[in-house]
């Protein structure tokens, strides 16, 4: 933001550019915008430098929420917990769940990671590399079998074994693609039938560089897969991921961890603070 | 829809016998507002509503009785023209051997753009041989050998933890050798700003003459692909694009973004995940997409 210069129509121009260039998308920024305005007459704010400030306050607060990662209770009873990884096709799933895994396995817990992702070429071999990374059990499967078949029995052997917690991967899909949002509707009652809702998180992978697109993928992931949080990859790169304000304004869904790179601890608790001001920098 | 939105509008101040350059102005405005909703970068949209303002407020508007369709048109028009105007024929001759490098960001459909690209070759008569420079990601190579063999081609054999470039001088010795006619060379995801990752690819690009240098796109892409075209083009230099995932309901604005920052033409359309789904990218089809 411009030193000490006049809160004026042009400074709120070069915003609007600013905030549109994050993907959150021109609705939400006229919201952001609007929402500056009135800071800024209720602050007092008179030059340019504090309004950024007052900006990145009013977008850390659109994303704050009291929503984390789930980790499992190891004194409760109710084992294992499930993670259900989702998202379209190239989106960082199957990274992210080798991520976690570690990050589990390092606070003492037995995790088992399951690969429903029986379609695309060499998807359970690349996972089998990340759990090997991780240390962390697998569950394979053969190529083409049906995924909530893999899901089920990846349930029953954590049950039977003792995991804490289960992390699903599942095969990349466009929401438009009514027999696979099918597909994934099955894998999500697969685990409903076998887990209590509260030990359950279903997380949507979103790519920073992704726009507007993102809104229609959380709320079609969401209607089948029902929801808990996003996780939102590669923003390592030039990309801003700016569309998770959309998602937050909209439906409330909550970023919960971030990716930071290609290696296994390459994964961050979400900060809306921090978040905020590098959307902006 | 942009067609109702601009009639509505204009409807309203036509009523009031105020069709002028105002009225204009503000259907230019629905329109960036519409180029924004569908991913097209910022400045292109404020730079294209610009372009054709002339236009806009000429007589084929405002003495038109249908004016939010006419200027519908002319912004139509303009998309087709920016994008390309027809589809573009990749350079790839029979008679020598060709060669393309895929490049692009992580998970934006490269690995699988290189076998449909083989599938679709070999069906015109080439003899393609796919060749893994992803030394990185796991099962990277296994899943080029997957693909490459569901296409019915020949993929080059490397082992894990190779170097790129000593990767590529070998495959292309041993395709002269064999007498491939079309060697495509499939890398690694990067970000741009990863100047080791960066540099790796320069040095590919250098290494070779390519017929083809392709940066695939994938076709949500937001905001950025204004900055990752530009920083691609800039540093590696690139001929062509493959637009992905246009399977997808995403408006797909980051390919007028792309075709406008670099001018380089979007050659394919990747329209699914089998390896049959390749086709021709269509500048007449993308701009009806982007409009809505
Ligand atoms: N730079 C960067 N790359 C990432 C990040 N997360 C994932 N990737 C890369 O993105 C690419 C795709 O990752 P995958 O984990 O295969 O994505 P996926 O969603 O499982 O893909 P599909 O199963 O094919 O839908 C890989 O090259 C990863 O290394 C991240 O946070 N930063
Ligand atoms: N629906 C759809 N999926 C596609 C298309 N092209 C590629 N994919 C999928 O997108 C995902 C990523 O494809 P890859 O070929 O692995 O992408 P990549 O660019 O090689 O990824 P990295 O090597 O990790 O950078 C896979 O799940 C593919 O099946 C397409 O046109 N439509
Ligand atoms: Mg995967
Ligand atoms: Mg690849």
């Amino acid at each position: 933001a411009a030193a000490r210069k006049g809160v004026d129509d042009s400074f709120y121009d070069e915003i609007q550019q600013v905030l549109i260039e994050t993907d959150m998308g021109y609705e939400v920024a006229e919201e952001v915008l609007k929402m500056l305005r009135r800071e800024v007459g209720a602050r007092g704010a008179d030059d340019t430098a504090e309004a950024c400030d007052l900006l990145v306050e009013v977008i850390g607060r659109t994303l704050s929420s009291p929503v984390k990662t789930l980790v499992p209770d190891v004194s409760s009873p109710n084992k294992p917990v499930v993670i259900l990884m989702t998202g379209v096709n190239g989106s960082g799933k199957t990274t992210v769940c080798g991520k976690l895994a570690k990050r589990y396995r390092l606070l003492g817990l037995k995790v088992l990671i399951v690969a429903s992702d029986t379609f695309r070429a060499a998807a359970i071999d690349q996972l089998k590399i990340w759990a090997e990374r991780a240390e962390v059990d697998f569950q394979g499967a053969k190529e083409g079998a049906d995924p909530s078949s893999v899901v089920y029995d990846g349930l029953s052997r954590a049950k039977s074994e003792g995991h804490d917690i289960v992390i699903i991967d599942t095969a990349g899909r466009l929401q438009n693609k009514v027999n696979l949002m099918n597909e994934l509707g099955k894998i999500r009652r697969t685990v409903d039938k076998q887990i209590e809702p509260d030990a359950i998180q279903s997380l949507l992978v979103i790519d920073s560089t992704t726009g507007q697109n993102a809104i229609t993928q959380a709320e079609v992931f969401g209607e089948v897969a029902k929801l808990d949080g996003i996780i939102l990859t590669k923003l390592d790169g030039t990309a801003r991921g700016g569309i998770v304000l959309a998602i937050k304004q909209r439906m409330g869904l909550p970023v919960l961890e971030v990716g930071v790179g290609e290696t296994i601890n390459d994964l961050v608790p979400f900060d809306a603070a921090e978040y905020s001001r590098s959307l902006l920098g | 829809r942009l067609t109702e939105t601009l009639q509505t509008a204009f409807k309203k101040l036509r009523g009031k016998g105020l069709l002028n350059e105002k009225a204009v102005d503000e259907g230019l405005r629905e329109i960036r507002r519409a180029l924004l909703d569908a991913d097209v970068n910022f400045k292109v949209a404020k730079k294209f509503t610009d372009n054709i303002r002339e236009r806009a407020v000429g007589e084929e508007v405002m003495k038109s009785l249908t004016p939010g369709q006419q200027l519908i048109k002319i912004v139509r028009d303009e998309l087709v023209h920016l994008l390309g105007d027809t589809a573009v024929e990749p350079n790839v001759e029979k008679g020598r051997m060709n060669q393309f490098l895929l490049l692009g960001l992580q998970g934006s459909g490269k690995t699988t753009a290189c076998a449909k690209l083989a599938l679709n070759y070999k069906k015109d008569g080439y003899r393609p041989l796919l060749v893994p420079l992803d030394v990185y990601r796991p099962a990277a190579i296994k899943q080029l050998e997957v693909v490459g063999s569901q296409a019915g081609v020949d993929v080059f054999k490397i082992e894990e933890g190779g170097i790129p470039l000593e990767i590529m001088r070998q495959a292309y010795q041993f395709a002269k050798d064999k007498g491939y006619s079309l060697v495509i060379y499939d890398t690694a995801g990067r970000t741009t700003v990863d100047d080791e990752m960066m540099n790796e690819v320069i040095g590919l690009r250098k290494e070779l003459q390519f017929e083809e240098v392709f940066l695939v796109i994938d076709s949500m892409t937001g905001q950025d692909a204004v900055t990752t075209a530009t920083k691609f083009n800039e540093s590696v230099g690139i001929t062509g694009c493959i637009l992905t995932k246009l399977d997808g309901d995403a408006r797909g604005g980051a390919a007028l973004s792309v075709r406008d920052v670099t001018g380089v033409p979007i050659i394919f359309a990747s329209v699914g995940e089998g390896l049959k789904q390749l086709e021709p990218f269509h500048p007449d089809r993308m701009a009806g997409r982007i409009l809505g």
